[in-house]
């Protein structure tokens, strides 16, 4: 089964 | 902050829109408008509103402020509001409370709410300017239907965008099901269009549970923009008047 990940591995904090 | 919406309906919807997936947020007001970031609580999924000033009339903001402001208590404010109410949004500088005042178009009644402001420390993301690989345009309505059929199958959907058109397919215990839509015209009814725009084909996985709450901002916008890119969040974007908008972002499934 696929994981979810974070948005914050994307979007970064700033 | 003064600023007159013509419409209270219109932020009713926002909030309608947005409290399953954050409680507490900050709004945070310049002189392009009033705005809001903020994330689930799981991490997954981020709301980015933006009330352009231009959707205000008048609109004044002499100094940055955030409001911090309990979803919950906003809406339980706004729906002190009749539907065809105007809404006139007013904070101090370093303000205690946000002031409500909802006025009947034919401006005999007038009511006023304060709604007493929070502290909150929220994590701002910076969100990278993108060219997706796919941009599709479809009915908002369609939209949620799909989400919602889909998910009486499975808790995630493929979406597959290719020349063919975008598909959205689905796996769970009891079978498997899908949709497939292509680019289509409807002259007399341009709000049933879909336009797919595509650069490259994309094929992402993600949570059904997510999407279906996205779609409660169906009501706000007779079109929905999908835009997506291998492995990055998904936009999923509510355009309002004068380039105003409400925008889900949400993180792909991975390792499928």
């Amino acid at each position: 089964k696929p994981g979810q990940g974070g948005i914050m591995s994307f979007f970064k904090k700033g | 902050l003064e600023a007159r919406l013509e419409q209270a309906n219109l932020l009713k919807k926002v909030v309608d829109a947005i409290k399953d997936l954050v409680q507490d947020c900050n709004f945070d007001c310049n002189d392009s408008g009033i705005a809001l970031q903020a994330m689930d609580n799981s991490h997954v999924a981020l709301v980015s509103m933006m009330l352009k000033s231009e959707s205000f009339s008048p609109f004044r903001c002499d100094r940055n402020i955030a409001l911090g402001i309990n979803l919950t208590s906003l809406q339980k404010v706004l729906r002190c509001a009749n539907s065809e109410d105007i809404l006139t949004l007013k904070a101090e500088d370093a303000p205690d409370v946000v002031n409500l005042v909802f006025e009947s178009a034919d401006s005999d009644r007038l009511s006023e709410y304060d709604i007493k402001l929070m502290d909150i420390d929220q994590e701002h993301l910076g969100i990278p300017e993108t060219e997706y690989a796919a941009n599709i345009s479809m009915p908002s309505a369609e939209f949620q239907k799909i989400c919602r059929d889909l998910m009486a199958l499975s808790e995630s959907v493929a979406i597959e965008c290719t020349k063919e058109g975008v598909k959205f397919s689905c796996n769970g215990d009891i079978g498997s099901g899908s949709v497939t839509l292509r680019s289509h015209t409807n002259v007399d009814k341009p709000e049933n269009n879909v336009e797919i725009d595509l650069t490259e084909p994309v094929a992402l996985t993600f949570s059904l549970k997510y999407l279906v709450n996205f779609c409660k901002a169906s009501g706000l916008s007779g079109q929905v923009k999908l835009c997506l890119s291998n492995e990055v969040p998904l936009l999923v974007e509510y355009g309002l008047a004068s380039n105003s908008y409400l925008r889900f972002y949400l993180a792909p499934k991975i390792g499928d």
